[in-house]
């Protein structure tokens, strides 16, 4: 799979920009988080595209973002 | 929207709606 990019995402309308997004996170999220992939992932889609692209390009700063985002997740339903 | 249903659940092959619903 091809990398995403800023430009790739700029031809895309800002819905299917989103999309492009959530399918690239959701893949790298769902063996971390088989249960919970679908609920990160629309909850990082909450962020700037042009974060949510650093993020996909960094590993590490993906998975914290990740573990964040399970944190939340988890205090909300609480 | 409501606070139970957040946070919008992403399922891949499905258009994402996201938040414009609220």
């Amino acid at each position: 799979q091809e990398p995403l990019t800023a430009s790739m995402l700029a031809k895309a309308p800002p819905q299917e920009q989103k999309q492009m997004l959530g399918e690239r996170l959701y893949h790298l999220i769902y063996p971390l988080h088989p249960s919970l992939a679908g609920k990160i992932t629309g909850m990082l889609l909450e962020i700037d595209n042009s974060e949510v692209l650093l993020l996909l390009e960094s590993p590490a700063s993906l998975r914290s973002k990740i573990e964040e985002a399970v944190t939340v997740l988890q205090a909300h339903q609480a | 929207g409501s606070s139970i249903s957040w946070p919008p659940e992403f399922h891949p092959g499905v258009p994402w709606k996201g938040l414009q619903n609220i």
